[in-house]
């Protein structure tokens, strides 16, 4: 473990209780993509099917758990909590997310890291969190007015991919000295999209202004 | 299988 790593988790996670923390006391989900949120409860269950037969740290597994429960809980709360889910974005929240899954499981049976079932599915977990992210980018240029929350959940969401390129370097010269194609070009692409939400997020933020991203 | 270093990250 190093500290980009450790840093990367905490801000994953740090998004997470920025996420629930939103919905819970506003009682509200406006502006919050579900379409995101399902893709994100995917992502995690097929990358840690290696749950129960694998044992890496005690962190590794807890973290692992709270990943799967609170996104499951994000939506449940999106999709059946009775006042929650009446605040639900949904005519605005109209990307085909459905359309992402086979191009992202075609690739990952071409390019799996190896040929079976666990890591095919563990490459198109990778894959698939690269785009998951644009159905609420998506959503966010919908919005008239993105709220404070909103606006630093989807931050910290990139932000944390990104320090986890910065952790693979980091591994590279000092640990492993081995190319990792899947995940790192995956990584950059999944920060990348990021890319203009940062840079009117910190202009946003630098100038004491409402996030707004242009349409 | 841990020799490959992705499978201890999140």
């Amino acid at each position: 473990m190093n500290i980009f790593r450790l840093a990367g988790d905490m801000t994953h996670l740090l998004s997470i209780v920025v996420l629930l923390l939103k919905i819970r006391t506003t009682k509200s989900c406006a502006g919050i993509s579900l379409k995101t949120q399902e893709l994100y409860v995917i992502v995690f269950i097929t990358r840690y099917l290696d749950l129960f037969t694998r044992y890496v740290s005690f962190y590794n597994t807890a973290m692992k758990l709270v990943f799967i429960g609170t996104s499951v809980a994000i939506v449940w709360y999106m999709r059946l909590h009775k006042v929650v889910k009446q605040t639900y974005s949904r005519d605005e929240d109209t990307f085909k997310h459905y359309l992402l899954i086979p191009p992202c499981f075609i690739l990952a049976l071409l390019i799996p890291l190896e040929f079976t079932v666990t890591e095919i599915l563990w490459s198109f977990s990778i894959y698939l969190e690269a785009v998951a992210i644009l159905p609420q980018l998506l959503l966010l240029q919908r919005s008239s007015n993105i709220d404070n929350l909103t606006g630093s959940y989807v931050f910290l969401l990139g932000a944390y991919r990104a320090l986890y390129i910065v952790n693979w370097v980091y591994r590279f010269f000092t640990e492993t000295h081995k190319i990792r194609w899947i995940p790192w070009i995956s990584g950059l692409v999944q920060t990348a999209l990021y890319a203009d939400f940062f840079y009117y997020y910190i202009k946003s933020w630098k100038n004491h202004e409402k996030l707004r991203l242009p349409a | 299988p841990l020799d490959r270093p992705m499978h201890d990250e999140l």
